[in-house]
């Protein structure tokens, strides 16, 4: 695992053999309207990729000790985050800078225009850029999306110690992680990234709820549920 | 937590079904 020998900190490793295989998308058939089509199977993936989502955390060593509180609270903050980081991992590099959202669902500027996706498309596309020239490794990406989950600022807090506690270990294993390639400097420019992370997840949900309330699209029970927490 | 049913459901069980 470590090219400069070994490290003590199991967390990377552990969060590499947790993190799920990537989903495929069910396409929709319920319209001819093909926009609207993208829209649903893109509400769907979202949907199953939450509920994926809530497994995956719940096995981020220290997750399952914090309060059921503060359980919901951080994946009702964070859960947008930690998705986009998997599309924009998945999208680098992809031809005609489409969104990859899956390997079956891959959505270019004018798709993601046609569908109400416009806003979505840009931010979400200088995202990737970001992670492109950053050249993250697996186990960087991992960590991100662990550490957008813990730091997600939820309001109000049930155990702050035990919260801080969780996110301490998350920051540490980044750390250890980085010095053990001695890129100590590493860290420090993967937390600087997060503030767009979270920016790119606001507009996000934005989208979707402005879908929703506005354009009156069907969304599943969980997803809908997880919008509206925020 | 009526509001938030389903997260609260999948948090307290990895088993148990929940009405997506």
């Amino acid at each position: 695992y470590s090219p400069c020998g070994g490290t003590r900190n199991k967390v990377i490793p552990h969060l590499l053999l947790t993190e799920p295989a990537p989903l495929a998308a069910n396409q929709d058939e319920s319209t001819n309207d093909s926009s609207l089509r993208t829209l649903l199977t893109l509400c769907d993936l979202l949907n199953r990729e939450l509920l994926v989502l809530i497994g995956w955390a719940k096995q981020i060593p220290g997750f399952s000790g914090l309060s059921l509180v503060d359980q919901m609270s951080l994946l009702q903050s964070g859960w947008m985050e930690a998705l986009l980081v998997g599309v924009a991992w998945r999208s680098q590099g992809a031809a005609r800078e489409e969104l990859v959202f899956a390997r079956n669902l891959r959505l270019d500027e004018g798709q993601c225009q046609a569908a109400g996706l416009a806003d979505l498309y840009e931010v979400l596309r200088h995202l990737t850029a970001k992670y492109e020239v950053m050249k993250l490794s697996p186990e960087e990406v991992v960590t991100l999306k662990a550490m957008a989950l813990a730091n997600s600022d939820a309001d109000p807090v049930d155990c702050p110690d035990s919260v801080q506690r969780f996110q301490d270990e998350l920051h540490e294993a980044l750390q250890e992680y980085e010095s053990s390639r001695r890129e100590q400097q590493r860290a420090g420019r993967l937390l600087m990234s997060l503030p767009l992370l979270r920016q790119t997840a606001d507009r996000a949900v934005q989208t979707f709820l402005r879908l929703h309330h506005h354009h009156r699209v069907p969304l599943h029970k969980l997803l809908l549920e997880m919008l509206d927490a925020k | 937590k009526e509001k938030h049913k389903i997260l609260h459901q999948l948090l307290q069980s990895s088993t148990s079904p929940v009405d997506l």
